[in-house]
């Protein structure tokens, strides 16, 4: 069956994106057909891939357009359905339906279930009708949070907003959290790192050390394992995919 | 008048909220009578002043209390309209109403003009109704942008639907950018910077290095420059209220 992994938290700039493309990326490398579904308005996704597609969830979710016409093949075994700017008609739509309006999500992407070993989806930062459609949809849900307090704070109220969509559809779990950005120079992210041991054990994962090559990637349109294959950042993103396939072998 | 300042990027985890609170906070210190605005569902300029309103934006809407009882002083000359959870159902009333949702900001917060020197709005990240009311609203944007890629690719979107809204209203513009997490160590920073003074000299303002006071003061419900007022996020702060008033003597 297909695993539906959400990459989603209310908090901005945690390394949402940079995640869901790397994940999806590698994922690809390691030999799984992945689809990657950028739900979010900045669009960002297609940018980070050095990808401009013509069509994308927008126009498989208005069946302006086919299925096969909205998937783009980014890489090798990497689809994408693009996000962008016209997403935000999409959630007026959403919240204009008197009833269902949550599961408009499921409905459309039903036709791509099977066809793929993996569906990454990358949310926008924030809370409206589009984060609650993909929470309706995804199975698993991984969390990237950047080791700092404000951080922390987007992630008590996002746990409190998940609870409450459980409550509906226990599918859905917070199945693994990533620390990201980790600065060995910064005694703040150390503490905040043991705090959610304690807490988050059984989700947490190796951390993403702040690496600027990270940064640098998007900018030419390649993944970290494209364009620093031997940095920490790709090291350390290859070991959340032996983690997310739970096959230590690969790579 | 009153001066109202918009804080936006639709890029997540610039410093907008940061960026709102302290300046809010500054120009209080610096005897201005100010009111800080908080559209982000994430509400997190309460918990970075250490404060919890009973009420706030969503009530002023939805006119359940006065404009009096919505208001909760955060510090001496410092106002605070608290945003939150519950202004996703503001964003469904907006987007359900068949004309005029993007007046909905403007006509509830009338009745606040003339009664503070400054009203700050913090924005959410991401493009929705909410965002669009708030540059339906404020005369100045002042745009915190992290010296990255992605957020400079967030930052040519941004102006592309900012250009969109002027088309409607020609009050709103681009007054300040602010450079933040500027650190002398990563090159790339070094260049954007650069970069952004060729194309918007003008409005470019003193950059706020990259000073880990900054992310601890939240922790406590504190401003920078209660936290730690000799910090060099404290000093680039002051800088920017210096720039925003046009007082080079305050402080
Ligand atoms: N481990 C890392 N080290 C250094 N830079 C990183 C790291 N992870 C992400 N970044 C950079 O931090 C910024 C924020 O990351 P990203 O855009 O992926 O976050 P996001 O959560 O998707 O943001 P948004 O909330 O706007 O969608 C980007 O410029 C990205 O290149
Ligand atoms: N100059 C700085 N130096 C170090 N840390 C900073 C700086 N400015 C902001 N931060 C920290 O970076 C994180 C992001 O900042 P902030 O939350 O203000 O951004 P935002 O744009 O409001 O995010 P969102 O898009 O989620 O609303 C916070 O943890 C904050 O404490
Ligand atoms: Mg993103
Ligand atoms: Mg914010």
């Amino acid at each position: 069956p297909t695993r539906i992994i959400g990459v989603a938290l209310s908090k901005g700039g945690v390394g949402k994106t940079t995640t869901a493309v790397n994940l999806s990326a590698g994922l690809a490398l390691g030999g799984y057909e992945v689809l990657l579904v950028d739900t979010d308005t900045q669009g960002q996704s297609s940018y980070s891939l050095g990808v401009k597609p013509k069509a994308g969830l927008v126009e498989l979710i208005t069946e302006e357009l086919s299925p096969e016409e909205c998937v783009f093949k980014a890489r090798d075994r990497l689809f994408l359905l693009a996000g962008g700017k016209s997403l935000a008609g999409v959630k007026r739509l959403i919240d204009r339906k008197d009833f269902g309006g949550e599961l408009t999500f499921r409905e459309s992407l039903a036709c791509m279930e099977g066809k793929y070993d993996f569906i990454i989806v990358d949310t926008s930062p924030g809370w409206d009708a589009l984060t609650v459609s993909v929470l309706f949809y995804a199975k698993e849900i991984l969390t990237p949070l950047s080791l700092e307090v404000m951080s922390l704070q987007g992630l008590t109220e996002f746990m409190k907003s998940l609870a409450g969509i459980r409550k509906y559809r226990e599918e859905v779990s917070l199945r693994y959290i990533l620390p990201t950005f980790l600065d060995g120079r910064v005694k703040q992210s150390q503490k905040i790192l043991v705090d959610l041991k304690k807490i988050y054990a059984e989700q947490l994962c190796t951390p993403i050390r702040n690496n600027v090559r990270i940064s640098e990637a998007p900018a030419y349109g390649k993944t970290i394992y494209e364009y620093a294959p031997g940095s920490p950042g790709a090291q350390d993103y290859r070991d959340l995919i032996r983690r997310v396939t739970n096959n230590t072998k690969l790579f």
